[in-house]
């Protein structure tokens, strides 16, 4: 059985991105056969895993506005037992173009329905807004994974992530569930970061990961190499951590 | 003749909103008549000058899809001399929303219009993508702030941002000049750090400002207690780093 997975979070700059990269490239290398579709117009997930976003001709843009089947915006083998759909930046149109169009909220679901039984994981790497691209997303998954900044305004924007999370359980989509909360970019040296994840564990228990991620410079490289940090800098605080907050993913299979 | 500029960029947590709300403050701290206008859902400029969004009765929202006069949606004085537009939740629905309406892109350049008679500068804060709400405020003032973290993703997303200030030059703002690139959340312990700016400025010359702001603990900590950095804690780099940017943005203005 497929687990689908949507990293969100409308607030920007939290570690999407390193997240979904790192996490699915772990779960990749460990064995598993993974697809990460890049739905930030950005294209950030597309670099991070060494694929340059200017030199793709079909993209998730393809798959959600024109249909194109995901079996043919696909790159394959982009890491051992990973696959990717890239991102473009003809993307941040689909945000208008989607509005009018008929079963605009699922098209992302329908196309992976067709090629769900050729994966272990599904991994989607969403924008930071809560337009059409992360609603096709949360449509089309069943778990959500929110890395949240120990920051204040990151903690502020907390509540209406989860509140439209919940609009999409009651409208589009009933088996959507949080799976996880990780608490990333974790400065030890500031009250304000300690503050923040004690709140929010007070508030989310079991939800949040009991792994913490630190703010890591190797992190932050690892992208300008296109590899992921499990590959770029296996030793650093940033790939151990991301180790253990992949094992804490895996071992909720058990629980689901 | 008031100066109106937007601080944007499509790259999440990047340091826009701190950017905006300093700058705004210390303007507004030095004497000049401002208005800060939120433009993003999260509603983060409405918090950092202590405004709680969701106390709030009329805001950006009811301004852009219901064409309330700025002068209706306005707080006078959250600061000497600033007056704030805030921006509340429903702000979200607005980039889908406007899609089908008349002059969708212009109605914040219509509205400014009817008050920028009675300020010295008006400052509007993006969300951190290029829909409706970006168009909207890059349509209708004449200047560009871009804060740069000087980090691997944000630096690949310069290049699409200002491609997208030269489409609405040419589509719906001629006067819509790049004023300033600001590096921020400069992290002297990482090379990394180093080479984005080094890059910058060899591309960019005198568009980037020659003061560069640090990663600084207090500019994370002062939004939590809803004062700019300049009231929460003056004596911080953060607040020292702010004041000379400000000061390059006013002289900026003999340039004009
Ligand atoms: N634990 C960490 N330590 C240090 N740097 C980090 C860490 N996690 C992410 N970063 C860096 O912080 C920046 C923001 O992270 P990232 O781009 O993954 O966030 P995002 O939520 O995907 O952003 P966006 O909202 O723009 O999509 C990036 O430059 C990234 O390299
Ligand atoms: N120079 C700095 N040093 C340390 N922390 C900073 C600095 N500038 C901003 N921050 C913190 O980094 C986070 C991101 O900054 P901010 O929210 O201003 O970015 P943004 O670009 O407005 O984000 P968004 O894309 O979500 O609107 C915030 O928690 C903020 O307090
Ligand atoms: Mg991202
Ligand atoms: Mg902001």
């Amino acid at each position: 059985m497929v687990r689908t997975l949507a990293v969100a979070n409308q607030k920007g700059g939290v570690g999407k991105t390193t997240t979904v990269v790192s996490v699915a490239s772990n779960v990749a290398l460990a064995g598993f056969r993974t697809l990460l579709i890049d739905l930030d117009p950005q294209g950030n997930a597309t670099t991070g895993v060494g694929v340059n976003p200017r030199e793709v001709s079909t993209s998730s843009y393809n798959v959600l506005v024109q249909q194109l089947p995901l079996s043919g915006a696909r790159i394959q083998n982009v890491l051992p037992n990973m696959d990717l759909v890239p991102a473009t930046l003809d993307l941040a149109g689909a945000e208008v173009e989607l509005v009018p169009m008929f079963s605009r909220e699922l098209r992302l679901r329908s196309a992976i329905s067709l090629v769900e039984n050729e994966y272990d994981y599904i991994f989607v790497d969403c924008p930071p807004s809560l337009g059409m691209l992360t609603i096709n997303s949360l449509a089309a998954v069943n778990e959500v994974i929110v890395p949240l900044q120990c920051e204040y305004y990151a903690l502020e924007g907390l509540g209406q992530l989860l509140t439209n999370v919940q609009l999409i359980q009651e409208g589009l989509n009933p088996d959507l569930q949080v799976s996880a909360i990780v608490l990333v970019m974790f400065d030890a040296r500031t009250r304000l970061a300690e503050q923040v994840a004690q709140e929010v564990r007070e508030h989310f228990g079991e939800l949040v990961l009991t792994t913490v991620v630190p703010r890591s410079i190797r992190l932050s490289e690892a992208p300008s190499y296109g590899q992921p940090i499990e590959i770029y800098d296996p030793a650093s605080a940033g790939a151990a951590a991301y180790r253990a907050v992949t094992n804490e993913i895996l071992e909720a299979t058990k629980k689901l």
